[in-house]
């Protein structure tokens, strides 16, 4: 933090905690994007009776390299962030991926002609992690 | 890696044997067991996208029948009292099923239901095939669904009898099928309230469920007299109201992963407390170390 204090531009920055936080956490961090998806755009709504929409969501963004609590993740992504910092670049830094979802009901058309109505787990992607 | 080798050693077992309607080119990660595919009604539309012939639309390479309109009105009322408009479950305690699957009477007996028809408006035959119905899917609830023409006029209410008769096709001594067992339901209720008529055939059905039974050929006869039957009314003849072919619903729990447990959500959210209570961390055992039998009979007793 001094060395980067060192470099910090002579003018006093007008906003601190802007100022800052491009210190603390990487610009784009690994964080939850909104996706929605219509079953027509695949041309599943002729078996696909509901719902209409669907939206999955994804993660996307950096790891911070002290992903620690703010991600629950656990100490082996700060070993692997090391690793291949210090140690053999080919191993892959901690990725952003989904830690929770939520389950979807749907309704559709059995190839048979019989209608049934399901509930599946892990359909939608609640809450993003770096593992 | 080591385990994508397993894998395709396992192919060798047959337990990622090639279901017939996923491309065979498709990663041998990817190919399911059939149980998990069949159960999956999603799995094999979203396995064929993932594959490279799964460009072309997937509905032109599975043609289906089309399910009857009223039985589709009534699944689409199921779906919006059991989920919210972007299909997200409603945590609905007293709904244990995570599966409803409801069976229209197979094709070729529809026109002997409509010989049927011309003569005796009240009782039809019925055959059902479930097929569709997976190992893992347990039966929590089965329910005939019937439904009257009310294209003509009905009278406001009525009181009917319906007698349900299943049928064993002896197939070795090719004749006519006997009446296995059969039961009769009495029920009111008034034409103008209800487009359904549910009769809860659970435990009629149970036994050749559970003896995942694929076929099921039951006789249904309504026989129904007009107007309320506490108050006097002349006993008219057979009501002359069409009945329509019942459907068949199966309320069910199905136990592979795939599915969504509320319980197993609910459960995961109780075992998950807020924060971790300090005598269930190693340093609080070394705390209380000198009371060390008592430790050891509580550490028991939360074992047990």
């Amino acid at each position: 933090r001094e060395e980067s204090l060192k470099e910090a531009p002579a003018a006093p920055p007008r906003n601190l905690s802007e100022y800052f936080k491009q210190f603390l956490f990487p610009q784009n961090e690994c964080e939850l994007h909104n996706f929605r998806l219509s079953f027509s755009q695949l041309k599943w709504d002729k078996w696909i009776i509901a719902p209409h929409r669907y939206s999955p969501q994804y993660c996307k963004g950096d790891c911070p390299r002290a992903a620690g609590h703010r991600y629950g993740s656990p100490v082996h992504t700060m070993v692997q962030n090391i690793i291949y910092e210090k140690l053999d670049a080919a191993v892959p830094r901690p990725s952003c991926v989904p830690a929770e979802y939520s389950p979807l009901s749907v309704l559709t058309i059995e190839p048979d002609g019989s209608i049934v109505y399901k509930e599946y787990e892990d359909m939608i992607a609640t809450k993003c992690t770096c593992r | 890696p080591h385990s994508r080798d397993r894998a395709v050693s396992d192919k060798s077992s047959g337990f990622l044997a090639p279901p017939e309607d996923i491309p065979p080119r498709l990663d041998p990660l990817l190919r399911l067991p059939k149980g998990m595919r069949r159960g999956h009604a999603l799995l094999p539309p979203l396995l064929k996208v993932l594959s490279d012939q799964g460009r072309q639309n997937w509905e032109s390479q599975t043609p289906r029948l089309q399910p009857d309109s009223r039985a589709l009105r009534y699944m689409k009322r199921l779906y919006k009292m059991s989920a919210t408009k972007e299909g997200i479950p409603k945590a609905n305690k007293s709904h244990l099923y995570n599966t409803v699957r409801l069976f229209t009477p197979c094709s070729e007996c529809k026109h002997r239901h409509r010989e049927l028809m011309k003569g005796d408006l009240h009782s039809v035959d019925l055959l059902f095939n479930l097929d569709r119905v997976t190992a893992l899917e347990h039966l929590l609830k089965s329910v005939l669904l019937c439904s009257f023409d009310t294209s003509v006029p009905v009278p406001s209410a009525a009181t009917c009898v319906c007698h349900l008769s299943i049928k064993e096709y002896d197939f070795s001594s090719q004749v006519c099928p006997s009446t296995s067992h059969s039961i009769a339901f009495s029920l009111h209720f008034e034409f103008r309230k209800r487009r359904w008529v549910e009769i809860d055939v659970t435990s009629f059905l149970q036994p050749l469920i559970a003896t995942n039974r694929r076929n099921i050929h039951m006789a249904v006869n309504f026989t129904c007299l007009v107007g309320d039957p506490q108050q006097s009314t002349e006993q008219e003849g057979s009501l002359s109201v069409a009945l329509v072919p019942p459907s068949l619903l199966l309320y069910l729990n199905d136990t592979s992963e795939q599915a969504y447990h509320r319980w197993s959500s609910l459960r995961h959210r109780r075992k998950t407390p807020a924060r971790p209570r300090p005598r269930d961390t190693p340093l609080a055992d070394l705390l209380h170390g000198q009371g060390k039998e008592h430790t050891q009979s509580t550490r028991a007793a939360r074992r047990r």
